[in-house]
């Protein structure tokens, strides 16, 4: 369950 | 956040500053190998081409441009301030064997085939072999600084604590990214000799010599 365009980890 | 993946992001900044106090401070890179740093380098320019694209948080954005600041200001060290210092002849590893494989592996195993979405997936594959050069150096000479080992520690360190992040992440956020996680393995796993030898030499006080 993750948008691939919005990686929130660095 | 969790408090894995922030004391994660905290080992890694501790590492990529600690590597660049070291080189200031000796002014020497000495024991350094310029093209992991030029990989981890590369690494960050592919992953965070996303600040153009998507703001997430103040946090997000501060840290990669930190990341993005220091790893370049390490290769400048490096290659152009230091560079008398460079150890050039001990740097061998070719790291045409890791970036095109992994230059490849992006294009055939990702998430979305975009070219952000490809570039993103290539640094995360190509992160989790850039410390490979260094460690080569390292075996290579059969030693290094103790300061040098304290920047693999927290390098590792950070892999280690991204990993208990996801578990954490998977049970009570229902996140999953596969990439990320086969890709933290194995990074994890390519530090457990080096753990194993900074826990029972540096951490007593001896410095890491390989047995000839």
């Amino acid at each position: 369950s993750m948008d691939p365009a919005k990686h929130d980890e660095l | 956040m969790n408090i894995f993946r922030l004391t994660g992001d905290l080992s890694h900044l501790a590492a990529i500053i600690i590597l660049l106090l070291k080189i200031w401070k000796t002014r020497s890179c000495a024991g350094i190998s310029g093209k992991s740093q030029l990989l981890f380098a590369l690494v960050f320019t592919t992953r965070y081409l996303d600040l153009f694209t998507s703001f997430i948080s103040l946090y997000n954005t501060s840290m990669k441009l930190i990341y993005v600041a220091c790893s370049y200001a390490t290769v400048y060290l490096i290659y152009m301030k230091f560079k008398a210092t460079y150890d050039g002849n001990h740097d061998t590893f070719r790291v045409e064997f890791l970036v095109v494989p992994v230059g490849g592996l992006s294009f055939l195993v990702n998430h979305d085939f975009s070219p952000l979405e490809i570039l993103w997936t290539f640094s995360i594959y190509l992160e989790s072999v850039a410390i490979l050069p260094q460690l080569f150096m390292i075996s290579k000479t059969g030693e290094a600084e103790t300061i040098t080992t304290h920047y693999l520690f927290f390098l590792g360190l950070y892999r280690a604590l991204y990993l208990i992040n996801w578990i954490w992440r998977y049970y009570f956020e229902g996140f999953f990214d596969l990439i990320a996680v086969v890709a933290g393995v194995v990074q994890t796993i390519l530090y457990c000799d080096f753990f194993y030898l900074y826990v029972t030499k540096v951490l007593k006080g001896k410095k890491l010599s390989l047995p000839a």
